[in-house]
């Protein structure tokens, strides 16, 4: 695992609850935002089960700490998506919270129902950008979350101990983390 | 003998993951010392993820000695087989849809708070 210049992470008292919330104005065009909320709340409770940090959803979206949004092209942050594939998404270290994802891409809740080659799978890339948003920097563990690429159709949602042991580095462990509920394939591959 | 790099087709077997960096293909088996047209658009690439510092030249087409050193931080980083040439499995690792968070992380990172 690897972090940003400077190591930096949310500055407040530990345990903490930071709010995240979706732009009003922009959204993917092909998934109900109702979707979206049970993909992000999912993935962001991948990284509270192993850290002591709760995450809630706002009701105002200028008022959030994590502000979420699906944006085309040049969308004025000086990193302009590029349409399909290429680029999926990315995420401001601390404590900017921002997390954009690129709207050109084909987002998919599932692969049964969504059947394009070039579908990306959105809890992958939700927990990913997510671990940015908290201070990760990408991992070059192939299996971690934190790796830089991800194929169409792949799925990687699942915190690997690299992933881990990054994140609690930054924010201590939960207390109701127990890193033998991890299954094998978790740890086999990292430091085992 | 085969056609120069740059006029040559994509292998009928080539899975392109990429609709964004789809003609890096064409770069395969580059290696230092020639001129490929194009290759300025891969530089382009290592610069925006990190390996490629800003300062150095990357409008030129020439797979010059720095263009060289980046590709082989970027096989280290990646795990690849160090080996300063555009093979395969680097071909194949660039083409894949990625994170735009850069991976080396520079002191100017964009990505570094703004206050």
């Amino acid at each position: 695992y690897n972090y940003f210049n400077g190591k930096p992470r949310w500055s407040r008292a530990i345990p903490t609850t930071l709010t995240y919330a979706f732009s009003p104005n922009c959204m993917a065009s092909n998934l109900k935002l109702s979707d979206i909320r049970l993909v992000f709340r999912r993935a962001f409770s991948r990284w509270s089960a192993v850290i002591p940090v709760n995450f809630t959803e706002a009701e105002t979206y200028g008022f959030s700490d994590i502000k979420i949004g699906f944006y085309t092209g040049d969308h004025d942050d000086g990193e302009p998506f590029d349409g399909v594939l290429g680029v999926l998404a990315h995420g401001f270290s601390p404590e900017s919270g921002k997390l954009h994802l690129d709207a050109a891409e084909t987002w998919a809740l599932d692969f049964e129902s969504e059947k394009s080659r070039v579908a990306v799978d959105l809890e992958s890339v939700a927990t990913h950008e997510i671990g940015h948003v908290l201070g990760l920097a990408h991992s070059f563990d192939k299996e971690s979350v934190m790796y830089p690429s991800l194929k169409p159709r792949e799925k990687k949602m699942d915190l690997k101990v690299d992933d881990i042991e990054g994140i609690q580095q930054l924010y201590g462990s939960n207390p109701n983390f127990n890193i033998k509920t991890l299954s094998q394939s978790d740890t086999s591959s990292n430091h085992g | 003998r085969t056609a120069p790099l740059s006029s040559s087709p994509e292998p009928a077997t080539t899975i392109n993951h990429n609709s964004t960096w789809p003609n890096f293909q064409k770069f395969l088996d580059a290696s230092k010392g020639r001129h490929f047209s194009g290759i300025s658009e891969l530089k382009k690439y290592m610069q925006r993820f990190g390996y490629l510092q800003v300062t150095d030249t990357t409008s030129g087409d020439e797979f010059d000695e720095r263009f060289e050193f980046a590709v082989a931080r970027y096989q280290r980083k990646l795990g690849l087989t160090v080996t300063g040439k555009l093979d395969s499995d680097t071909i194949s690792e660039m083409t894949l849809p990625r994170c735009g968070v850069s991976d080396t992380l520079p002191t100017s990172n964009l990505h570094a708070v703004r206050h």
